[in-house]
């Protein structure tokens, strides 16, 4: 089993929110992240969720599950959470 | 901005144009390091309620107030969990694209004048994404504030953040939320970075960000010195005034009984004894260590730096000289017995030459699009006077606390620009965010290449040249470029099936003709082109303008300046009977390419007579 330390932050990019005004982008997120994790329990996994303007969340993953993401037909790109400077 | 905006033609109060009533609608989203909520440069005095369009919160944390000039807050750090700024970075770039007109500051009497944002009236919504030390800018945090800024409805986006390079957009999440903005009418404005004067330095790639170069102003801070045989000029802003006193000098190389001459000269943590710095000047070959003098008992320090044209705050005196002068005053030093100095306090001088691009600002080409220039424009970004944090040092183990202090960097020129953005929209309001840019850009001071040495990247450090306001409101022709034109972009880029699908929301998928489409032919205001170097080429540019004249028809002619490059242009006139009409052109360039890791360019100018609307073309080889 994948121990705490192999997971970092990733960030799972989603494209733009799909318009059925029936989409549910956190229960998307949380059953894309349950099938993954192969855990009901995401909480201490999640991070964020991208839900208003564009869809995607960022999530704590193993790089085994961040090929299994990126392979999904829903998902754009899964890239690491990295720190930027302010210039 | 006690100076920037007037030296770029932008006056203070009535004397400046305004739509205060769609001014006072505009609402800038910053994201940055939060903001100081008590500074007066976002009192919300005499402002109304929020804009009806704001859907925004204060959600700023504990003992964190909004008011109906500083309308939201929300913050993606944590502890503390509040919107605070613990850096002073936000509260300087905020205040400085829309913070309120503040009379008679200054930085211990240096730099007096009017602190005040490009649009005074606007309003703020901070969204807070760094703390100090490693915390940093998480870039999970900067998509969540993009997320929440477009949903809140701000009209215009300011980040004064970036990584060291550039990279590719679908992992680019300024990219990614910025695309998102535009495609919501949002314009992005995003600092170059500071890793210059290196080549392709910049960090901010994609051609829906509008990316900012940062150069100086006329005025400058300079700290003299008096040597025994003479003066020199050095620059720093030292308010520790010595009251002219000299004092014995001793160059770090002598001050020292633990290390090296190269550790010792450097003034290195841990090289200095006290005992032979006491009370004296000390010499140090870098800019980095000036507070190891001081702790050791200096009481001034003179260093040398390769980048001497910007001044930076000290916690005690100190005075920065190009390689140069330096070597001049070791050279007296050496020479003289007892070699004494003064270091004086600060002053502004008012005729620098400028605008010169700053050593200092990152350069392109742009390694991820080859052929789009990046950076896009240039604004003042060195020595720029604007509201910070008296929760934070002004400089390294400084134990002042001040309201308004001196920064310098790309962070600074962003928000100038975002200010001026902010301000064309309150003409147009109804510009998408590619007229804006394309206003601004084709509306440009010219620079050039010859007026500093670090600008032998020319385009590649300047883009379209300076940003100029006032010229900016009547650009007569705008190039457009629109979300489906930005999605043909990426199709070219080979971003088809799946990700393009998910990323246009609108099941786009590329035509053949899309996917053959070549990224310079995205109708960027700047046209671009990466050739084989010291070969024969022959290109073309395939562009659109929208006339965006009232009134009269007009009609415009082409005029190609810089001989480098054969540059025909077809047709070499265009005729526009009405406002919003669009024609289009080519432009066909050819050549020898030039030598590798270098550029040649010309300025495309379309004239009524009127307006000039510049566009740089550049033909460069990389290595």
């Amino acid at each position: 089993a994948d121990n705490e330390q192999d997971k970092q932050v990733y960030i799972v990019y989603m494209g733009a929110l799909p318009a059925r005004v029936d989409y549910m982008p956190m229960s998307h997120h949380a059953s894309i992240l349950q099938d993954v994790i192969g855990e009901s329990s995401i909480e201490d996994r999640l991070v964020r969720t991208y839900k208003r303007s564009f869809n995607g969340f960022a999530a704590r993953l193993t790089e085994s599950e961040r090929e299994i993401l990126a392979s999904m037909d829903e998902v754009v790109s899964v890239f690491p959470s990295k720190k930027l400077k302010l210039q | 901005t006690t100076s920037s905006w007037s030296f770029m033609g932008l006056k203070e109060g009535k004397r400046a144009r305004r739509n205060n009533l769609i001014e006072s609608d505009t609402i800038i989203g910053v994201i940055d390091s939060g903001v100081y909520p008590e500074s007066e440069s976002f009192s919300g005095k005499g402002f109304g309620p929020p804009p009806k369009k704001w859907k925004g919160v204060c959600e700023g944390g504990k003992n964190f107030t909004c008011n109906n000039k500083l309308i939201g807050a929300r913050y993606y750090t944590q502890y503390p969990d509040s919107a605070r700024d613990l850096m002073g970075h936000g509260s300087h770039t905020a205040s400085t694209a829309a913070g309120n007109a503040v009379k008679h500051v200054s930085f211990y009497g240096l730099g007096n004048g009017t602190a005040r944002g490009g649009v005074p009236a606007a309003r703020i919504a901070v969204y807070k994404v760094c703390n100090p030390g490693a915390s940093g800018c998480t870039t999970d945090g900067i998509l969540a504030a993009f997320d929440d800024a477009i949903a809140d409805k701000v009209d215009l986006i300011s980040i004064s953040i970036g990584g060291d390079n550039g990279s590719p957009f679908e992992a680019d999440p300024i990219a990614i939320g910025a695309f998102h903005a535009m495609g919501k009418g949002i314009l992005t404005v995003n600092s170059a970075g500071n890793s210059g004067p290196e080549p392709s330095s910049v960090a901010s790639v994609a051609p829906w960000i509008f990316t900012v170069a940062a150069s100086n102003t006329n005025r400058a801070f300079v700290t003299k010195i008096v040597l025994g045989n003479g003066k020199t000029i050095g620059r720093s802003v030292n308010t520790f005034d010595l009251n002219g006193t000299k004092y014995p000098i001793v160059h770090g190389k002598s001050a020292t009984s633990t290390c090296s001459d190269d550790a010792a000269r450097l003034c290195s943590p841990g090289c200095l004894d006290s005992k032979l710095v006491k009370g004296k000047i000390v010499l140090c070959d870098s800019v980095q260590n000036p507070e190891v003098a001081k702790d050791m008992g200096a009481v001034a320090s003179i260093v040398k730096s390769q980048y001497a044209e910007v001044a930076m705050i000290f916690s005690f005196p100190v005075s920065v000289l190009s390689e140069k002068k330096y070597n001049t005053l070791l050279s007296y030093v050496n020479s003289t017995k007892n070699p004494k100095a003064a270091v004086l306090r600060s002053e502004t001088i008012f005729n620098q030459r400028a605008p010169i691009v700053a050593s200092y600002s990152s350069r392109g080409p742009n390694t991820i699009i080859p052929d789009i220039l990046k950076p896009d424009i240039t604004a003042p970004g060195s020595e720029i006077i604007a509201a910070y944090s008296p929760d934070v040092p002004p400089s390294l183990s400084d134990t002042r606390h001040v309201k308004y202090s001196v920064e310098t960097g790309t962070s600074m020129s962003c928000p100038h620009v975002a200010g001026v953005a902010a301000y064309l929209k309150t003409f147009h309001p109804r510009w998408s965010p590619s007229m804006i840019q394309s206003a601004i850009m084709t509306t440009a001071w010219p620079m050039n290449a010859s007026t500093s040495p670090f600008n032998q990247m020319a385009e590649f450090a300047y883009g379209a040249g300076h940003v100029d306001p006032i010229a900016a409101i009547h650009p007569g022709l705008v190039y457009e470029a629109s979300k489906s034109d930005h999605i043909a972009f990426l199709c070219g880029l080979n971003y088809t099936g799946k990700k393009l699908r998910l990323i246009s929301g609108d099941g786009s998928i590329c035509t053949k003709e899309q996917t053959k489409s070549l990224p310079r032919n995205l109708n960027y205001p700047s046209m671009t082109a990466q050739v084989s170097a010291s070969k024969p080429f022959k290109l073309t540019f395939y562009r659109t303008v929208t006339n965006v004249r009232k009134g009269k028809a007009a009609t415009y002619k082409a005029k190609v300046v810089g001989s480098k490059l054969k540059v025909k242009v077809v047709p070499e006139v265009l005729f526009m009977k009405s406002v919003h009409e669009k024609k289009s052109f080519t432009v066909t360039v050819s050549g020898t390419g030039p030598e590798a890791d270098n550029l040649v360019s010309a300025h495309l100018i379309w004239s009524d007579g009127v307006h000039s609307v510049r566009s740089p073309i550049v033909v460069y080889a990389a290595n």
